[in-house]
């Protein structure tokens, strides 16, 4: 129907997929657990770097737009890093190696991964 | 998100989900889609997980999120999770971590937790049931044998409510997308009803991975917040998974 919630007839010869709902692939990484936690990360974020850059901007962006003073994003840079040695282990490494490649701050990346829990602010 | 374990007549489990993101956190008007939902496809990536230079389980997930969304352990077992609203939400369970009651596990770091070390399906169903949480959710666990595949709806300390299949009862499948399955769905946000509507016409007998992934992309099942469709195959240990669009007309959510 065209009126939401747009509801359709089952669709069917879907796969493999194709046509406009089918933007792409997912590529594969491996992530080596037998390295130290801060390098585990090295190679997905070598080269998803950019995009992650991308997202955090957007979501400063939108931070930004609820707080135009800039405090916010200052509160997640400032109080998230400490919050970083309280997270179990591996998890504060793991973080910490990926704010190291990404160049992202690490309270950032501190919050893209608790976003789950925040999100329900 | 819509997460679906299903038993084929020949005892095989599937598991499929939608993974559905960037709710309410700016809409772009040219493009008619989420901000945060598009920023987040280029992030999907498919990860294999080695220890001793063995698989220890396969994910997909969005690069730089260290926690797990959606997992396989090859031939063991399947995990995804969705998100589960409540005012007794992920804010409290974080004001108690930041006063240092830190007894509570954050989400996705105990689905990274039992997809690492859990060694089977009851295991994992233990773990992911009896571990305090800082945030409710629900989790969708399958397993390698019949019958084996459940909901576990979830609040903050306890497990609410454990469905499991049963065919016998003719549920051959457990479908779950953000809301009580002891309750009707928000009525703006039905998504349940579809998805069951196109299991059910599908039905047991020619349930697959082509099938499974027609039900995930029927709309609003698919809708502008799904990032990607990941389907999993635990005797087979097989894990695919492909970023989606939704071309207007669809649901904002």
């Amino acid at each position: 129907q065209f009126i939401p919630p747009y509801t359709e007839d089952c669709r069917t010869g879907m796969y493999p997929p194709n046509g406009p709902t089918f933007r792409g692939p997912v590529s594969w990484y491996t992530v080596d657990l037998d390295l130290p936690p801060s390098e585990r990360w090295t190679a997905v974020i070598t080269e998803k770097k950019q995009d992650l850059i991308s997202l955090i901007q957007a979501i400063r962006n939108l931070a930004n737009a609820f707080v135009p003073s800039g405090k916010l994003i200052e509160l997640v840079d400032i109080a998230l890093p400490l919050m970083v040695n309280t997270l179990p282990s591996p998890f504060g490494e793991e973080i910490k190696g990926i704010a190291e490649v990404s160049g992202v701050p690490l309270g950032e990346v501190v919050l893209y991964n608790i976003f789950y829990e925040v999100f329900t602010v | 998100c819509t997460s679906v374990v299903a038993e084929d007549e020949k005892g095989n489990l599937l598991h499929g989900r939608n993974l559905d993101f960037g709710l309410f956190m700016g809409w772009d008007v040219k493009n008619k889609s989420w901000i945060i939902s598009e920023k987040l496809k280029p992030l999907v990536v498919n990860l294999d997980f080695r220890k001793n230079n063995q698989t220890v389980f396969k994910s997909t997930n969005f690069a730089g999120y260290v926690g797990m969304l959606t997992g396989i352990k090859p031939h063991t077992f399947t995990l995804t999770m969705n998100e589960r609203f409540s005012l007794d939400g992920g804010y409290i369970g974080i004001l108690e971590w930041i006063m240092g009651q830190r007894d509570g596990m954050w989400m996705s770091f105990l689905t990274r937790s039992v997809l690492e070390n859990a060694t089977s399906y009851e295991g994992a169903k233990r773990q992911l049931a009896e571990t305090k949480m800082l945030a409710p959710a629900y989790f969708i666990l399958g397993g390698n044998q019949r019958g084996q595949g459940c909901i576990i709806t979830r609040s903050r300390q306890h497990s609410i409510d454990v469905l499991e299949i049963d065919v016998k009862l003719g549920r051959w499948y457990v479908l779950e997308t953000n809301y009580d399955h002891w309750k009707d769905p928000f009525f703006l946000d039905d998504r349940r009803t579809p998805a069951m509507k196109c299991m059910n016409q599908t039905t047991q007998a020619k349930i697959s991975v082509s099938t499974l992934y027609d039900v995930l992309s029927t709309k609003p099942v698919l809708n502008k917040l799904t990032t990607y469709t990941a389907l999993m195959q635990v005797s087979e240990g097989k894990l695919e998974s492909y970023i989606r669009d939704c071309p207007s007309p669809c649901m904002p959510w």
